[in-house]
């Protein structure tokens, strides 16, 4: 268990900091599991992010959309290692500046062949990015329908 | 495994029965505040098994069940189903399109020990075959068990059903069966425990946010 | 001091209903005090929502954006009770579709005679709506500047 | 009352001195991802007298002082400073243009009691008085203490320091004072204690979520 989990750990720890490279365009990223529990399969994991030109820090400092992009680089990486047959992606666009927008949708790319993949977003970007749409509408208030949409 | 689509009937904003096709490749799900998006999310929670009301934004279970609109009065029932094309298989089962997903997926199907073992294989998901709609839920007795099957469908369907009384009901191809039965049948698919798959609203920081070691149950399901 | 109280809360609920159906293009909103409390210098405020054509519900069942709709309500009507010399608002518009975009931007445009207003957004509709825009850029990574920008 | 300006050195991002004015109306501050937008936030906040370093984003206070960059080497200490016009004015003081803000401000000058008192007014913020950059503290026996002052100047300037050490500074038109001093002069202007003023990045929802009580104090500092 203990070869298992820490071979895991070191294929997901490069695909995460392949990830953060693609969608920050440079800096480094790394995962570390936490030094104060003796046991591999006991310790927690630290995550710290370098985004291009600044120093190392620990995430909490990084901004709303530095940490959504972070995040987002992390859920990738797991993807990468072990792909989901679904992924739904609520608003994660939201905090994101329309440069990041648009890696965070290439890098969505490149899941693609291996997971159906659902986002719910109000980015104009994001929509174009996608292969379908569907609308949600409340024609008749409180009740809602889904339409397949076509972009224009 | 492939997502096929889904059905909602009186799950929270949907009234209607609402069909939700899963296309390959990325969807966007648009549509202005308040319309009805990250409720087609819960629903997809709920159905693969989603037992905190919290995570679905509800207090009770039973706040899932439409409760009315200006125009309509409030319902009975809520009701998903999820219909999977090739559960067993790797990948999205693409590649063994021979339509039998047990051809090439992990080889033995499930097996699920359970009190009194009846050979009971799932039935073919018959599209006609609608659950009675309202409010009467089924015989007990037809509960499902699953044991040594050979072949599992083509197309599996798993339900969700519950009633303003906050009882819930699951049924697999029609048949009722237990929750237990439903998430040892996807532990061994692909889709796991879902910790990873589902990110809601507002929520993404919380895939860095979360304590060390909640970060780790993560990599454990990955793993 | 109660009488006091209470002639602030019936302003400030005054004011509430008609910012929230500005916000919303109709429905109605309501706060109440909660009843648990005897004393009126002592009850919590509880706030209920009913967006056009819908039931009237706790704000917890609302989606993201209507939530942040109906919290900008509640805080334009405390601005309209006793006007603060400036707000900042960090990216109040990120899940907010463009339709609410323009009816919150022109619920602001109401406020700026008495205050202040610091609008940080990514929204270019927000941008469109604002006096002035002000850039701030790293051109040095990791060192913060501040520049009058013209609107393109 | 009316913010003027602000002058940032050393606080997070902002290495080198870096001047906000605030503008009447609705000023947007833009830019990409991590550029420092909500550091300016944090800064008003901060100068405000802001006594938690998580609401600033930090573990500790002294976090909020640059902490070097790819090119730059860490600062010792963290200034900002904010320049109002007319502190006591009515609305934002544009009625009574005769520059000295305490004409129909709401009379009496406010009034600090303090162990001894002295009188010391508030003396005209100078363009030039740069307080020493760097990390040597000036001297303790400057400090100011507000008691009956006649004559508020047109403008007040509310500094703000911190140094490695964790020693934070006020002061007051360049002469040092107390963080209660700065406390009770804004309490007694339209800023009172910016309970809603400030709306942080993701906290909207906040002003809704808070509990009941919470939501209180809210009203009672409208009131
Ligand atoms: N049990 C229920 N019965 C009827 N309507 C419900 C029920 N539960 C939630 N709703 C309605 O669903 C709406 C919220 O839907 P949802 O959160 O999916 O919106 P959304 O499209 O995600 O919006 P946003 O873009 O703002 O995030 C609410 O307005 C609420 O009234
Ligand atoms: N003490 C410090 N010294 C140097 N840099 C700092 C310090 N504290 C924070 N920062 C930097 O400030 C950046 C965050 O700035 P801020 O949160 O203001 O970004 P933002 O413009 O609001 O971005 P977003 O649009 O993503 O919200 C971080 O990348 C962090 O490295
Ligand atoms: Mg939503
Ligand atoms: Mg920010």
């Amino acid at each position: 268990a203990r070869e298992r989990f820490r071979g895991a750990f070191e294929a997901i720890q490069e695909h995460f900091q392949e990830s953060f490279r693609t969608l920050f365009g440079g800096g480094r990223a790394e995962l570390r599991l936490s030094e104060e529990d003796e046991d591999v399969l006991e310790a927690g994991i630290e995550v710290a992010a370098q985004p291009p030109g600044k120093r190392l820090q620990k995430i909490g400092l990084l901004s709303g959309g530095e940490k959504a992009l972070t995040a987002v680089a992390l859920l990738v990486s797991l993807f990468r290692y072990r792909p989901s047959p679904f992924c739904i992606l609520d608003e994660v666009d939201a905090p994101l500046d329309e440069a990041n927008v648009e890696r965070f949708t290439r890098l969505l790319q490149e899941l693609r062949s291996d997971t159906q993949l659902i986002l719910i977003t109000h980015n104009r970007k994001s929509m174009e990015a996608a292969d379908l749409l569907y609308g949600v509408t409340m024609e008749e208030p409180g009740v809602s329908k889904i339409l397949p949409l076509r972009f224009e | 495994l492939r997502l096929d689509r889904m059905e909602i009937l009186g799950f929270k904003s949907f009234y209607g029965r609402t069909r939700f096709d899963f296309p390959d490749g990325i969807t966007a799900v648009v549509g202005p505040n308040g319309c009805g998006k990250s409720n087609i999310g819960d629903a997809i929670s709920w159905v693969l098994g989603e037992q905190k009301a919290s995570s679905l934004r509800s207090d009770r279970m039973e706040d899932v069940i439409f409760n009315g609109s200006e125009g309509r009065r409030p319902l009975g029932m809520a009701e998903v189903s999820l219909h999977f094309k090739n559960l067993l298989a790797d990948g999205n089962g693409h590649a063994n399109g021979n339509g039998h997903g047990a051809g090439n997926g992990h080889g033995a199907a499930p097996e699920v020990t359970v009190a009194a073992d009846r050979e009971v294989p799932i039935p073919e998901a018959a599209e006609s075959a609608r659950p009675a709609a309202g409010g009467a839920p089924e015989s007990q007795a037809a509960a499902l068990r699953i044991t040594e099957i050979e072949e599992i469908p083509e197309e599996v369907v798993v339900t969700r059903r519950i009633y303003r009384s906050g009882e819930s009901e699951y049924v697999l191809n029609g048949q009722r069966c237990r929750l237990k039965d439903i998430q040892d049948l996807l532990a061994r698919t692909d889709i796991g425990s879902r910790l990873y798959s589902t990110i809601e609203q507002g929520k993404i920081d919380q895939v860095l946010a979360a304590r060390p070691k909640d970060r780790r149950a993560m990599f454990e399901e990955a793993a």
